[in-house]
């Protein structure tokens, strides 16, 4: 038996917003740590990771661990219709073919549920190892959010390179070439607007735009992004869920041959 | 003249 009773249902509704582009089928694990993803996409070019941890669950019941299988697209359209202010609760029994979405608007005077069946998928689950990033690059998510779309009109690839003078994002294309540099700031009025450059090593790194925006579809969910680079290593374009941990895309490279 | 490389390439399967 699975329950699992979030009373920001938003979160929920903006971690599908923000992955579903990306993976069309996922399994859903769910342990006494959290509910938690692992996928990849279609091209193993990316993989998303979320958590959320089971702390973040005003009610959060997981008699044994299970793993559900959902096709993102059809667990988006069911989520559209709570609410933003609603309290969703998911809730599974141990081997069903269903899991069931519960809506509670806030005065309690509208209560839903939608049921949605569930789908064996056979997926990989990769390790990942724990690594020694040569440069992280915080900044605000919507900043990033807008240079890649900037980028992605001019260009298909993006070279991120960070030195001591700041973080570049460079593109070329066939109408011309754009290089957009952001320096340390971190005398801004909020912390949210800083950009906070953490090097150790210059690194450069070339990725395809096209990943890079969708990874922005989680803008909504935090104000900062932070962007962990190390040369021949896949970039992990982190967005923290407040409270409740974290969506984290990993992109693999490109290289020059 | 530039690949794409896969993220199977750097994280094992386990």
């Amino acid at each position: 038996m699975l329950e699992l009773r979030l009373v920001q249902g938003s979160l929920l509704k903006k971690v599908l917003e923000s992955i579903k582009e990306l993976v069309t089928d996922a399994n859903f694990d769910c342990s006494s740590t959290g509910f938690s993803l692992q996928a990849m996409d279609s091209s193993h070019v990316a993989l998303v990771a979320l958590l959320l941890r089971s702390e973040g669950f005003e009610h959060y019941r997981c008699d044994r661990n299970m793993s559900m299988g959902m096709n993102l697209n059809n667990m988006a359209k069911m989520l559209k219709c709570a609410g933003n202010d609603d309290i969703i609760t998911i809730k599974a029994d141990d081997g069903g073919d269903t899991v069931t979405f519960m809506f509670e608007s806030p005065t309690q005077d509208k209560i839903s549920d939608f049921e949605m069946k569930l789908m064996d998928i056979d997926s990989e689950h990769l390790g990942i190892p724990e690594a020694e990033y040569h440069a992280i690059v915080k900044m605000p998510s919507s900043e990033f959010a807008r240079i890649c779309r900037d980028l992605s009109s001019i260009g298909d690839t993006v070279v991120i390179s960070v030195t001591k003078e700041g973080v570049k994002f460079s593109t070329k294309g066939d109408i011309g070439s754009a290089n957009i540099v952001c320096r340390q700031n971190t005398s801004v009025d909020k912390p949210e607007e800083a950009t906070v450059i953490d090097m150790n090593e210059p690194v450069s790194l070339t990725f395809a735009l096209r990943y890079m925006n969708s990874f922005t579809k989680a803008t909504p969910l935090s104000n900062t992004v932070s962007i962990s680079l190390s040369n021949e290593l896949p970039v992990v374009v982190e967005y923290k869920i407040a409270e409740m941990g974290y969506v984290r895309f990993y992109l693999a490279p490109k290289i020059e041959e | 003249r530039s690949t794409q490389l896969s993220i199977t390439e750097f994280f094992p399967s386990t």
